[in-house]
């Protein structure tokens, strides 16, 4: 409750935004 | 009782029947991810945001995306009308979300939308205070505070000298946008008790 950004998943899409999506480069 | 997902970063409030709580789930989740990577992308373009550490740039964008996502998308609400676009493009009436079960939080909305939206800000001016609204130094779990205020109160003098630039006969736009901050933060603390509601469900 107290974190609904980490149970919504928004952590990870932010953090793979921020450093950049290694797949994607490597495609 | 049917459910319905009255967030217009859905493509559209009605769900699915047959499909489970997890899809639904995910579907939302694909639905609104590009907004939330358009944000981390506008926050790298703030002057200074990338020398804050990653931790603090991290937990600024988990706790303000919500809010720099409903002054991007206040266009979204057609308050003259009383209806809401949702992304995919279809418009639903304010009667009709409530049949779906909206509540104070689609109110509170439409309120903050019609008084930002009154305030005509330029694009120049609203991305500025979108900048302010993400880079404030009170959020939970920021381990340098001192770097994130030095950055907020630039920022802050920044749209300061923005508006009174803009708007010389208007000097209270200025203050008018300062209120609007904990406007957004109580908008914030509406929808995550409306997420973990949903979640629970």
């Amino acid at each position: 409750f107290n974190d609904p950004a980490s149970n919504l998943g928004l952590e990870d899409i932010i953090r793979k935004a921020l450093m950049g999506n290694l797949e994607e480069r490597q495609e | 009782s049917r459910m319905y997902l009255v967030c217009p970063m859905n493509m559209s409030p009605q769900v699915d029947p047959h499909k489970s709580g997890q899809d639904v789930w995910e579907e939302f989740s694909h639905s609104f991810t590009p907004a939330v990577r358009e944000v981390v992308e506008f926050a790298k373009k703030i002057p200074g945001f990338r020398e804050l550490s990653q931790h603090d740039q991290v937990s600024l964008l988990k706790a303000g995306t919500f809010e720099v996502l409903v002054v991007r998308f206040a266009s979204l609400f057609h308050v003259k009308e009383r209806s809401v676009t949702f992304l995919g493009g279809q418009k639903y009436s304010v009667d009709a979300l409530r049949t779906m079960g909206s509540g104070d939080l689609l109110s509170s909305m439409f309120d903050f939308c019609e008084k930002l939206m009154n305030l005509g800000l330029s694009e120049e001016e609203m991305s500025l205070f979108m900048a302010v609204v993400l880079v404030s130094a009170d959020r939970s779990g920021i381990e340098n505070v001192n770097s994130v205020e030095a950055l907020q109160e630039t920022l802050i003098r920044a749209l300061r000298s923005l508006i009174t630039r803009n708007h010389p006969n208007e000097s209270a736009i200025f203050t008018k946008l300062l209120l609007k901050l904990p406007d957004l933060r109580s908008l914030n603390n509406m929808h995550s008790e409306q997420l973990l509601a949903f979640k629970v469900h």
